[in-house]
């Protein structure tokens, strides 16, 4: 008599073979299968369905389905790069990927400039990023006012657009994190080191025979 | 605040704070 019983599983949609997705990023199978462990758990917090929907996306962010964020909602347009309106488990480990402490610089500022580019011009323009700042004081306790949103403006314009067209291209944003590498935190979620002890069930329901790490 | 660049301010997000999904 085994400890574990057998059982026929339902297939998931989008689903896509751990190895292969291992093979096309920075994860092992280990961590593949252990990453499924945490998209089962969003992408059936409101519809389980196997995809991810921009409620369960907030749901995992806030705690709180009801918090519109734009920051959360462009996060989630990056990761559901089929734009389906869903993000699928093939689409959530392409993303986080970008995120893992090893990937490489270049991808997570070509990312970040993305995220920035709100309307997809190709350029951070100065309207948009008073936007995002403006988002930012709604969501925080933080409250400026308009003329130092102003100064703030001028001040990263001055730094950042250096041919001062009024808005950011991808080289002098290039540039501009090289010089702030800060910026660059959120684009780093240390988590993804330690997935594997974090959902360690994934051994439970692992599809391959020998865990290849 | 007024001291920092516009995208230090913008990064101090909760929703760019993808480290909550992992808070299950």
């Amino acid at each position: 008599m085994g400890c574990f019983h057998s059982t026929v599983r339902k297939p998931v949609p989008g689903h896509e073979n751990p190895t292969i997705l291992a093979s096309q990023t920075a994860f092992s199978v280990s961590e593949v299968e252990a990453l499924f462990e945490l998209f089962k758990s969003i992408s059936s917090s409101v519809i389980d369905d196997g995809l991810i929907n921009k409620e369960e996306f907030q749901l995992a962010l806030f705690k709180n389905r009801k918090k519109e964020n734009l920051f959360a909602n462009r996060i989630f347009d990056l990761f559901d790069v089929k734009q389906k309106g869903v993000i699928d488990f093939g689409d959530f480990v392409r993303a986080l990927n970008v995120f893992h402490p090893n990937a490489p610089q270049e991808d997570k500022i070509s990312f970040c400039f993305k995220l920035y580019d709100m309307d997809g011009t190709g350029f951070i323009e100065r309207q948009e990023v008073k936007q995002m700042l403006i988002a930012l004081l709604c969501e925080s306790e933080l409250k400026l006012a308009d003329d130092t949103i102003e100064v703030i403006l001028d001040k990263t314009f001055s730094e950042a657009d250096v041919d001062q067209d009024g808005k950011i291209d991808k080289s002098e944003w290039h540039n501009f994190v090289t010089k702030n590498p800060s910026l660059l935190k959120i684009m780093t979620l240390p988590y993804l080191r330690d997935i594997t002890t974090t959902f360690p069930s994934f051994v439970f329901n692992s599809e391959v025979e020998e865990i290849a790490t | 605040p007024a001291a920092m660049n516009a995208f230090e301010l913008i990064s101090m997000s909760k929703g760019l704070n993808l480290g909550n999904l992992f808070d299950t």
